[in-house]
C-alpha cells in the first residue's frame, strides 16, 4: 500500500539513535 | 521504515561568477523515515544559511529547476516571510514543509507533488511547494488547503500558485495568482 506518515509519526523518530 | 518515494536533496549557493546550474549541487538522496532525519540533523539549518542560498527536496529524477519536463506545465504555492521570521518560523515552516512532502501528506494528490525550495534572502525568505500540472485545479487547490493548515497560517493569511509558464516570462513579483487559499 501506499506509504503516508502523520508529523508525530515522522518526529518520533528525529532524536531516535540510529540502529546499528 | 520506507516512504514512498525516494527524495533527492538539493542545496544552491549563489556565486556570480557562475552559471545558475553550476551553483546547484546534489547533497544525497533518502528514502526512509530514518535516513531523513540523519540528513536533517547532519545539514546547517536554513536559518543558518547565508542570503542568496537555497535548498530544494524533490522526488529522485525531477531537477528543482522549472525547465525539467515533470516541472514546466506546473506551478508552487507560494509562501512569503516577512524579514522577522527567519529567527522565529522559517525553520519551522519548512521542516514542516518536508515532512508534508515524506509523509505525503496530499493523500491521493501527493501524486502531483514534485518538490519544495526554500530561498534564503536579504529581503525576505521564501518557501513554496512545486506540483506538475497548474491545470490540475482540484489538485492544486487540495494541496494549497492542507499545506496552510499544516503550516498553521492563520485563515486571513492568504497564500497563491503561480505557473511556472507565468513565473519563468515575466518578473517574480508580476506573475499573477492563478489560485489562492
Amino acid at each position: 500500500g501506499k506509504k503516508q506518515y502523520d508529523r508525530e509519526f515522522l518526529l518520533d523518530f528525529q532524536f531516535m539513535p540510529a540502529c546499528i | 521504515h520506507p516512504l514512498q518515494n525516494r527524495w533527492a536533496l538539493w542545496f544552491f549557493k549563489n556565486e556570480r561568477s557562475r552559471a545558475w546550474q553550476d551553483n546547484l549541487h546534489l547533497v544525497t538522496k533518502v528514502d526512509t523515515v530514518e535516513d531523513f532525519w540523519a540528513m536533517y540533523s547532519h545539514i546547517q539549518l536554513a536559518s543558518k544559511l547565508s542570503s542568496g542560498c537555497d535548498y530544494a527536496l524533490f522526488k529522485d529524477g525531477i531537477q528543482p529547476m522549472w525547465e525539467d519536463s515533470r516541472n514546466k506545465r506546473g506551478g508552487r504555492w507560494l509562501v512569503s516571510l516577512a524579514k522577522q521570521q527567519r529567527h522565529s518560523e522559517l525553520d519551522r515552516l519548512w521542516l514542516e514543509t518536508l515532512l508534508c512532502l515524506i509523509g505525503e501528506s496530499f493523500e491521493e494528490h501527493s501524486r502531483e507533488v514534485c518538490g519544495a525550495v526554500i530561498n534564503i534572502r536579504a529581503k525576505g525568505d521564501k518557501i513554496a511547494v512545486w506540483t506538475r500540472e497548474a491545470e490540475s485545479q482540484a489538485g492544486v487547490l487540495h494541496i494549497g488547503r492542507v499545506y496552510k493548515e499544516r503550516l498553521g497560517l492563520s485563515a486571513k493569511m492568504v497564500i497563491g500558485y503561480q505557473a511556472h509558464a507565468d513565473t519563468a516570462t515575466k518578473s517574480h513579483s508580476l506573475a499573477k495568482n492563478k489560485f489562492v487559499v
